[in-house]
């Protein structure tokens, strides 16, 4: 699967997603 | 009782990827399996992998005497409320946990040994309407309840000597949730399945409920058996038990699926369907590392290389009957299979 088919891909998804999600 | 046992069939060319019957269960007593499982467990400062079988009203403990031969340590014998599901605790010694309730969970026990007062107890865990568990590592354990509107997804630790500790909640979807799995490479991550066929990912520290995912409408109430991060795309092991047979597809029974979690979109990865002319469906099944077995609807039971996405081993309905359960050990590569009629084998794959 390419970038392009699934988006940005971020290494550090899960802190990024803990930052932006309600606490 | 050699005439008893299954003779594997495999499916491919992998000699070394064998499934060999190692030995067998013989209890008496025992008129039906409900669930099998293997727990550490250490006596007299000896540990030694023990096999955990459940009827719906007993739990039984057994230790290996001799290579073919297993003894039975302990019986507990619980109440009205039939045992519905053995809950493997990872890396845990000397405690079992299993759930107790007529169609749905209703009560979660602990089962362990006091070296205290020398002694086999139980205790009460949980109750409530609960509709999944999991066992985490660290002494964990994960489950999600509906009371009325409401559903609660709660983790309770125990501590080394079976006492439960706080439990800490983690905020609830809309949806209900059908299954957990942890997250292999994200220490705090937990993923869950629901039964929209969604999948959302939770903060264990936090709390927080990160992301939901849908994961499509071609597979209906896929359970999650298996999830890992790897290069910032989270990869899951999912079951259809409801999937229908399809000319590209076959029948299949597990799907790895790569999501990437910024963006919710997902590719498919490899599909492992049944072996070719090979009627039944998945009924149940369960994954460790990148094998996968599962009981079908023909009695038989299938292995699966999940990084090949090919069946390798099939072990069919022996003499004695259907298989009904199949489990993987938590040492090393054993499969352990249960009949109805409360036989369970081991094999090594």
């Amino acid at each position: 699967c390419s970038d392009s088919d699934l988006g940005p891909i971020s290494l550090n998804w899960f802190e990024e997603l803990s930052s932006e999600a309600p606490p | 009782n050699e005439a008893e046992q299954s003779t594997p069939v495999l499916f491919d060319d992998l000699a070394e990827e064998n499934l060999q019957f190692v030995s067998k269960l013989k209890d008496s007593s025992s008129s039906c399996a409900v669930d099998v499982s293997t727990v550490w467990w250490e006596a007299a400062g000896c540990r030694e992998l023990c096999v955990v079988t459940a009827c719906e009203n007993s739990v039984s403990l057994w230790k290996p005497l001799a290579p073919d031969h297993w003894g039975k340590v302990y019986t507990w014998q619980l109440g009205e409320i039939p045992v519905i599901q053995i809950i493997p605790l990872l890396d845990t010694c000397n405690l079992i946990c299993i759930a107790l309730g007529n169609l749905e969970i209703g009560e979660i026990r602990l089962l362990l040994y006091s070296s205290e007062n020398d002694s086999f107890k139980q205790s009460l865990v949980k109750t409530g309407n609960i509709k999944a568990v999991l066992g985490l590592k660290d002494r964990r354990l994960v489950s999600s309840s509906r009371s009325m509107q409401e559903q609660e997804v709660e983790v309770v630790s125990f501590s080394e000597t079976g006492r439960s500790k706080h439990g800490q909640t983690l905020m609830p979807p809309e949806e209900t949730i059908l299954a957990f799995a942890e997250v292999e490479g994200v220490k705090d991550a937990l993923l869950g399945t629901t039964a929209m066929n969604s999948i959302v990912i939770w903060n264990l520290k936090t709390g927080q409920l990160l992301k939901k995912m849908h994961i499509g409408y071609s597979y209906p109430a896929s359970i999650c058996h298996r999830a890992y991060s790897d290069s910032g795309l989270l990869f899951v092991v999912l079951s259809h038990p409801h999937a229908k047979e399809s000319e590209s597809c076959g029948n299949p029974a597990f799907r790895v699926i790569a999501f990437n979690p910024k963006t919710a979109r997902s590719t498919g990865v490899i599909f492992s369907s049944l072996p070719p002319g090979h009627a039944g469906r998945y009924m149940e099944g369960e994954v460790k590392d990148a094998l996968a077995a599962a009981v079908l609807s023909s009695g038989a039971i299938a292995v699966w290389d999940l990084l090949l996405g090919r069946c390798t081993a099939l072990l069919p309905p022996g003499p004695a009957g259907s298989w009904a359960l199949v489990r993987w050990s938590a040492g090393g590569s054993g499969l352990l299979a249960g009949r109805g009629d409360g036989g369970v084998c081991l094999y090594r794959y």
